[in-house]
């Protein structure tokens, strides 16, 4: 199954 | 006081245009530096940035750093009231409410000025990992927006496969598949119409159509957009604004769960 993540689980919040 | 004068306002005009259809509202931090604009989009997949430097205004006042929430449709219907040759100029009092553009046409015969209210915006904000990519493409920006164009209409993902001879685009759906490959420009004499590619090692990486097409929005603002790429990490497009700043847009690949 392919999947989309959301851009939050490479670039953590400052 | 706040104040940014821009005598080339059709930039300010096509940075909305290349905004208002991925972000509704978004805060413009200003300091010294210039106006740094970070948001995702409203459903949280994809990350814009927008930075344009001090230096590339005509005139640039910020005494105190401000931070200012707008409705970024709102922001576009006023710029739209700009005229493309217009110099426009934002200007905000220190911990104002509102922001006050002011369009000037050349001939200085018809001044308009345009106030909005500001909205109290808490975003998150996050932090960019400087990444060494491992493919690197420069391509002219109109063509890569004609492609993600054309083989949005096979599916709603796309393949973006990139070796040393070039790269490849393709998707696959009902209709059928299809596949664009662009070699890498041997004699590059119009930089402008290259595609350049630096590579340390191939990458082939998945992404979803719908967001690329909203990122070729910005394709008025340079001649050439760069897409940078490493395996498992969010790609990069990125349009530079010239001698200002520039847009980057990311976007995480699909992968095999």
């Amino acid at each position: 199954k392919i999947v989309q993540f959301p851009i939050k689980v490479y670039f953590a919040m400052t | 006081m706040f104040e940014a004068r821009l005598l080339r306002g059709s930039i300010l005009k096509k940075v909305l245009e290349a905004i208002k259809d991925l972000l509704t509202q978004a805060t413009f931090d200003c300091d010294d530096s210039g106006i740094q604009l970070q948001a995702m989009d409203n459903s949280h997949v994809s990350l814009v940035s927008l930075q344009l430097r001090a230096d590339g205004f005509d005139k640039y006042r910020c005494d105190r750093n401000i931070s200012m929430g707008m409705n970024l449709n709102s922001v576009a219907k006023i710029l739209k009231c700009a005229g493309d040759k217009d110099t426009v100029t934002m200007k905000a009092q220190d911990n104002a409410d509102t922001v006050t553009f002011v369009f000037e046409s050349p001939n200085q015969e018809k001044v308009s000025d345009y106030e909005m209210k500001l909205m109290n915006l808490d975003l998150e904000h996050l932090g960019i990992p400087e990444t060494e990519y491992s493919c690197t493409i420069r391509m002219p920006s109109a063509e890569f927006a004609r492609i993600c164009r054309d083989l949005s209409q096979f599916g709603d993902s796309m393949v973006i496969a990139c070796t040393k001879e070039g790269v490849k685009f393709s998707a696959t759906g009902e209709i059928g598949s299809a596949n664009i490959k662009l070699a890498q420009t041997a004699s590059v004499d119009k930089e402008e119409e290259a595609v350049i590619i630096e590579m340390d090692e191939p990458v082939t990486l998945t992404f979803a159509c719908q967001y690329l097409n909203y990122f070729t929005k910005a394709t008025s603002l340079s001649p050439q957009v760069q897409l940078s790429m490493s395996a498992d990490v969010p790609l990069v497009v990125e349009y530079r604004i010239q001698d200002i700043g520039h847009i980057r847009y990311y976007l995480a690949p699909k992968i095999e769960d």
